[in-house]
């Protein structure tokens, strides 16, 4: 999946792909703190002959934690899930609901999207991507959309929970790159020097079909250097893990 | 239709000295969990000479008869829906001309028998049609489609079609072997996403009992079970005809606990064979409990009995002991349920005091009674009313009415009134297993409060649309009609609760697709929706009707009942179907049975004519006839023979 991380005090999008493996969990947020873990599954694409260098990951499945609650949301391309322990529940794409249990609030648009917020604090909005079935490659997957705004508690970490506090970045040596299209420059960011691209991703919140273009300097190598760590340190073994910090 | 080759040599075949059925129809076509079917049938006097020519029909006690028509050697005779009053001053008018004659409906079980006869000359051919609709129920999981089939002798042409069309889906569909080991396999299913068609169409030769045999071996229930599926948990709204229906009906839910308090009735009447299926049922029924339920039982005849004054939580050493208590019941005395059901709502209100009810659980008296009341409060109005007074708002009584010695209208009445259902259990059939299917469809309530409401000023006349509980495997059924608008669809929303979530669901449906879709369908039932609000209508009133607490209120429910029925065409309890020749000269009259409790019908044997003429020889069930030679118009006439079923 490709992430973009939006730093409001530096005024730039940074971006990085995480091509992990199908089955894969991968923490997003993890807040000991406030007791909200957000992880997301990866599901490949569909395998073409032999190509199998070739498969593509996505979130198929993104889990919202609040362990005070003892509440977990599930949220796959097929359905959406309401778990608290010994009770599940579990609810379609295919109708607007809005569900409560004790802090924790879910809000379903029908095929469209899904918002989780966790005492009016934490906020993660998934947006369904349904594909053509008979597609040759492509499946269902979700995008993940976790505003600026959430209040984390300083505990807070995970490939985007970490940037909750936003480190500071520097972006100079602007130049040509090898691709007339794409400038490179370098990233000063948490010690590090960074050989940056500009690029773009895509927004899909407004527009799912087309979305829209939010330019970003793009990191190589899974975000390595920008992010805290080697991308598999956010491996996790289940959906309500939290990251285990040395 | 003119038979092909083969079949006339069939009609050939079985072409006695009597009465010969040369075709045999029946059709439902289901549309949106509302069926309208038909039975149609042709019948030839083949013998010397006139002949009393009769067509029996068993009818689920849940439909309304819509027409009868009947076509005698060319005179047609339709039906029509008219008040009963008016109705029968016609009839009256055309009886003392000596120009009428009787058709019955009977009472039996969940079945009612409807019989029409005639007197026809020989050679000579008629047609008979009957017409009914009736909405489909889920229950644990499926809706369960019944036609009582008793064609009484070879048919040459027998034809059974069920046609159902969901626009949602349909799920599964079965057609269970409920017409036994001769039968087996005959039944076909074809479906794909959106229909399905069960066709049972048994030749000459599959009818016959054996090889050699001139009885037909085809006498009993055909049954198809199906459901739709489920993709949104808000339901499925359909807009067609100017009407809407939402059915709502979501899974996946976890059950909430259950507070529930068993009240058995162990009185004299109930020794033997009814308290032996008892006893079993509840063995089931406590085994089905769980650590998160609470329960008491209560057993009563003249005496209460509690065994224990307070819940106890459904523990595997609780419900051992709650099953030896059972067993060891043993029957006699009299009935004192108004006294039961008190202690039985003291419990809950005791456990509720205590603060051991949760509050999102669902607290229920289930009482099983197999007689009236006999000792303490007998008056059954007075005990309507003690019980309403001790129930709470967010406790239910459900109950079980074994046998006909019982007045399910009271056992019903007072159910309805606190928020439960009530049901009949036939004891001459399994109760036990009648009591633990009616149990499991109570036994895993999955949400509380459930209301379902629309934008302002987009539908009218809504039928009921908040209800108590929603149980799993059931579904919830909210119709009405749309308002003119400028828009393009149609909203509902609902809210609920469930374990400890609050839901709020939303959907819509466009206001012409369905429409346009079922002017696609062959065998659609156009008209779904409108019939279908009205049939829920028509019974929720007659249900308000029978709660009404001033004669000024009935009055008003019975004319908005009257108003429906006749609009609709059903043949209701208020209502009843004259048929009428083409010349409006000859009549016939359809009233409704009345319950076997409230005096004229013999409970559960299917016949309500006391003074009927002794039959002859071995006549089938449906095709009965008479020797008596009587000559024309096809119409006898036979005043004295003629007995009305009056009700109301």
């Amino acid at each position: 999946p490709h992430f973009i991380i939006h730093l409001p005090k530096n005024n730039m999008d940074v971006c990085f792909n995480i091509d992990s493996k199908p089955g894969h969990i991968l923490n997003l947020v993890s807040d000991p703190g406030t007791g909200v873990v957000v992880n997301g599954q990866l599901v490949g694409s569909k395998r073409v002959g032999v190509e199998k260098e070739n498969v593509k990951t996505y979130f198929g499945t993104i889990s919202v934690f609040s362990q005070l609650d003892g509440i977990m949301v599930t949220v796959s391309t097929d359905r959406i899930q309401l778990t608290d322990g010994k009770h599940n529940h579990s609810f379609s794409w295919g109708a607007t609901a809005d569900i409560t249990q004790d802090r924790v609030k879910v809000s379903i648009v029908k095929d469209s999207q899904v918002t989780v917020t966790v005492d009016e604090k934490i906020r993660v909005m998934m947006l369904l991507h349904r594909v053509w079935k008979k597609h040759p490659t492509s499946v269902d997957f979700l995008g993940l959309y976790i505003p600026n705004s959430n209040q984390y508690s300083s505990k807070a970490h995970g490939l985007i929970g970490q940037f909750g506090q936003e480190p500071e970045v520097r972006v100079y040596n602007l130049h040509q790159g090898a691709d007339p299209l794409k400038k490179e420059a370098t990233m000063e960011v948490k010690g590090n020097k960074l050989a940056v691209t500009r690029g773009w991703q895509k927004d899909y919140r407004r527009d799912k079909k087309r979305g829209s273009d939010i330019f970003c300097w793009f990191i190589h190598n899974s975000g390595k250097g920008f992010i805290d760590g080697h991308y598999t340190t956010y491996i996790v073994p289940r959906l309500d893990s939290f990251l285990q910090r040395p | 239709g003119v038979l092909t080759n083969e079949e006339q040599e069939d009609f050939e075949a079985v072409q006695g000295d009597d009465i010969t059925v040369e075709s045999y129809r029946v059709e439902s076509r289901i549309t949106s969990r509302f069926c309208h079917t038909t039975f149609k049938s042709f019948v030839v006097n083949s013998g010397p000479n006139a002949q009393s020519i009769g067509f029996h029909v068993q009818i689920p006690k849940r439909a309304f008869i819509t027409n009868f028509t009947m076509n005698v050697n060319g005179v047609t005779f339709v039906g029509s829906v008219k008040e009963k009053t008016v109705a029968r001053n016609l009839y009256a008018q055309a009886r003392a001309r000596g120009k009428a004659a009787g058709i019955v409906r009977a009472n039996s079980q969940d079945m009612e028998t409807f019989k029409a006869e005639v007197h026809v000359p020989s050679g000579n051919r008629i047609e008979f049609e009957l017409h009914y609709q009736e909405m489909m129920y889920r229950k644990l999981g499926l809706y369960e489609h019944t036609l009582h089939l008793q064609p009484g002798r070879l048919v040459p042409r027998f034809q059974l079609d069920v046609y159902i069309y969901e626009p949602n889906g349909i799920a599964s569909v079965e057609v269970p072997n409920t017409l036994g080991e001769h039968f087996t396999g005959l039944a076909q299913v074809t479906s794909n996403k959106h229909k399905a068609h069960v066709v049972f169409k048994p030749s000459l030769k599959q009818q016959r009992k054996c090889d050699n045999c001139t009885t037909s071996a085809l006498s009993g229930i055909f049954t198809v079970k199906y459901d739709v599926i489920r993709e949104s948990a808000a339901g499925e709204l359909h807009v067609s005809d100017g009407h809407f229906v939402h059915f709502f009906a979501p899974t996946n839910l976890s059950p909430l606990p259950k507070n529930i308090v068993f009240v058995i009735d162990v009185s004299g009447s109930m020794w033997g064979v009814k308290m032996k299926q008892t006893v079993e049922a509840m063995q089931a029924i406590l085994d089905d409990l769980t650590m998160d339920d609470y329960f008491s039982i209560i057993d009563f005849n003249h005496n209460v009995r509690c065994w224990s004054d307070e819940l106890v939580q459904g523990s595997t050493i609780q419900v051992a002991e709650a099953k030896k208590y059972i067993q060891d019941i043993k029957p006699n005395g009299g009935t004192n349920i108004n006294e039961a059901l008190l202690r039985a709502g003291q419990i809950l209100h005791k456990a509720a005091n205590q603060g051991m009810l949760n509050s999102r659980s669902v607290s229920m008296i289930i009482l099983v009674s197999d007689g009236d009341p006999t000792v303490g409060e007998i008056k059954l109005s007075a005990i309507q009313k003690n019980v309403k007074k001790i129930m709470r708002e967010d406790f239910s009584l459900f109950s079980l009415g074994i046998g006909f010695d019982v007045d399910y209208d009271f056992l019903e009445r007072i159910a309805t009134e606190n928020r439960g259902v009530a049901q009949r259990i036939y004891a001459n059939k399994d109760a036990s297993e009648q009591l633990r299917r009616f149990y499991s469809q109570v036994s895993s309530p999955l949400l509380r409060k459930i209301t379902v409401l629309f934008p302002e000023g987009s539908v009218s006349d809504v039928t009921q649309n908040s209800f108590d509980k929603y149980f799993s495997g059931s579904e919830l059924v909210v119709a009405g009609k749309v308002l003119p608008s400028d828009g393009t669809s149609l909203n509902s929303f609902i809210t609920a609760s469930s374990d400890r979530l609050d839901l709020s669901l939303q959907t819509e449906a466009d206001y012409m697709r369905l429409d346009a879709e079922l002017a696609r369908q062959q065998h659609a039932f156009t008209g779904f929706a409108r019939q279908m609000w009205a049939y829920i209508t028509v019974n929720q009133l007659l249900s308000e009707r029978s709660q009404a607490p001033t004669a000024s209120r009935k009055r008003k429910i019975t004319q908005r009942i009257l108003n429906l029925a006749v609009e609709h065409q059903f043949v209701t309890p208020l209502t009843a179907l004259l048929v009428e020749s083409e010349e409006a000269n000859e009549k016939l009259l359809a009233d409704s049975p009345k319950d076997p409790r409230k005096g004229c019908c013999g409970g559960g044997s299917g016949t309500v004519i006391p003074e009927r003429t002794p039959m002859v020889e071995s006549p089938p069930p449906w095709v009965q006839l008479t020797t008596t030679p009587t000559p024309s118009p096809a119409l006898g006439p036979l005043p004295e023979r003629l007995t009305i079923v009056d009700n109301d």
